[in-house]
């Protein structure tokens, strides 16, 4: 359902280019539950973003749910990104004058759910992250930063997407609340949701089928988790 | 250095109260070298932020280096911050159009250090964050996660304080950046540096002198941290 072909991407600041991804291969299939693992600055978000139809590569190709990306239009992209995806952002780009509640209903009002079921499909997203219903009327800046990722987590899987991208979705958290929401990652694979999981954490990435390991730009390693 | 008696933080958001801080009493020697851990929403980022007079607290007595910060100026306690204190906040806060060198040089224009200093200390405290020379002309959003926060970490110890508030410093650091900033801590802590640590990685914890646990509020635990 994913498939990046000799991915490249190039960042041009003034008269320095960053080579942020050089040459990736990867194929992610439907139902698949994948790790990415590398060091600070290895390329982990940009991998991520272009997948998650953010951002184009320099060079290569991208094929979602079959299709070369580089052809769909920008409804097109627009489509898919709101129906097909949820991501979870590393700086979790919550949206500040909204409420918990409005930030997580977001993906909903794009398809346009009416608004009872809405409401009911926040809290049981928010629940399913791990987050309390006490939070849902605060603004996101009222709340630490732990319980901001987990309002994030929420939003990404609130709309049912095919896909989940997840940029280090626990790196605020602790143990106890980690493993509630890779639980949720895990119960909801099992029922279909394909996930893209980006980690510095070897549990969390224990809990994926397939680790792979990318170094400077390019992936260097695909294994087995150690299963504990 | 840092003394804390019976310290309540309650917030108000409307007509709901939340009591981040419950009658927390901490006391930390010159030199120390301390760690908080405890749940997400626990109290970690309320109470160091107290400790860095970015906060008041709703009831109890803070003093500072002797000082019932309470009765500080508006003056002496800005003199305080910039001038005893280094910061590396939880989610960073650089200033998203200076570039790196700007932002880690900050605390040093405060304090009136001239130019060509300032850039020599600029580059040492980033080298010892485990950063890249690459990185200062470069803005903050041109930077990973990781990358941003060993800015955040060079910024915090580039004026030499005498205090260190570090909230959660390597979230977002593979193991290899995380262990080169702990090292950085603890040299800087040997030459005289006091430091609080917030983190959710036993790891981390282990690399300081004593650990407290924090739980809705208020401090259950202080133990010795397990040496590997
Ligand atoms: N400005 C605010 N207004 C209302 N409530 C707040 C505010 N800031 C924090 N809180 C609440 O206070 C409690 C403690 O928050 P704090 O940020 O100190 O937690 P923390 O231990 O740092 O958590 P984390 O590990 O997730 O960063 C939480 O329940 C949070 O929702
Ligand atoms: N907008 C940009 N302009 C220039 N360079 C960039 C930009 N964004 C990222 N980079 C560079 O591209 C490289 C890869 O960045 P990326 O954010 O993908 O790393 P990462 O693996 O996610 O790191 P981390 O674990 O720290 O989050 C880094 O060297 C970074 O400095
Ligand atoms: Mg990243
Ligand atoms: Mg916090």
């Amino acid at each position: 359902v994913i498939e990046l072909n000799n991915v490249w991407k190039i960042y041009k600041t003034g008269s320095i280019e960053t080579p942020a991804l050089r040459g990736v291969n990867l194929v992610v299939g439907r139902g698949d539950f994948i790790s990415i693992m590398g060091p600070s600055g290895s390329g982990k978000s940009t991998l991520l973003n272009i997948i998650g139809l953010l951002d184009k590569p320099t060079r290569g190709e991208v094929r979602l749910a079959g299709r070369d990306i580089s052809k769909l239009s920008g409804r097109e992209m627009a489509y898919y990104r709101n129906y097909y995806l949820g991501f979870v952002f590393q700086r979790f780009n919550l949206v500040g004058r909204l409420t918990v509640r409005e930030n997580i209903e977001l993906p909903l009002i794009a398809r346009g759910v009416p608004r009872s079921e809405r409401l009911r499909m926040v809290v049981k997203a928010l629940s399913m992250a791990g987050g309390d219903e006490s939070w849902l009327e605060k603004k996101p800046t009222q709340l630490s930063g732990g319980q901001q990722q987990r309002v994030a987590i929420a939003r990404a899987i609130v709309g049912n997407p095919l896909i989940l991208l997840a940029d280090e979705p626990t790196g605020n958290l602790d143990r106890a609340s980690a493993k509630v929401v890779m639980e949720t990652f895990q119960a909801l694979n099992s029922r279909g949701l394909t996930i893209v999981l980006v980690t510095h954490d070897p549990e969390v990435a224990n809990c994926s089928e397939r680790i792979y390991v990318i170094r400077d730009g390019t992936i260097i390693e695909s294994r087995e988790p150690v299963k504990s």
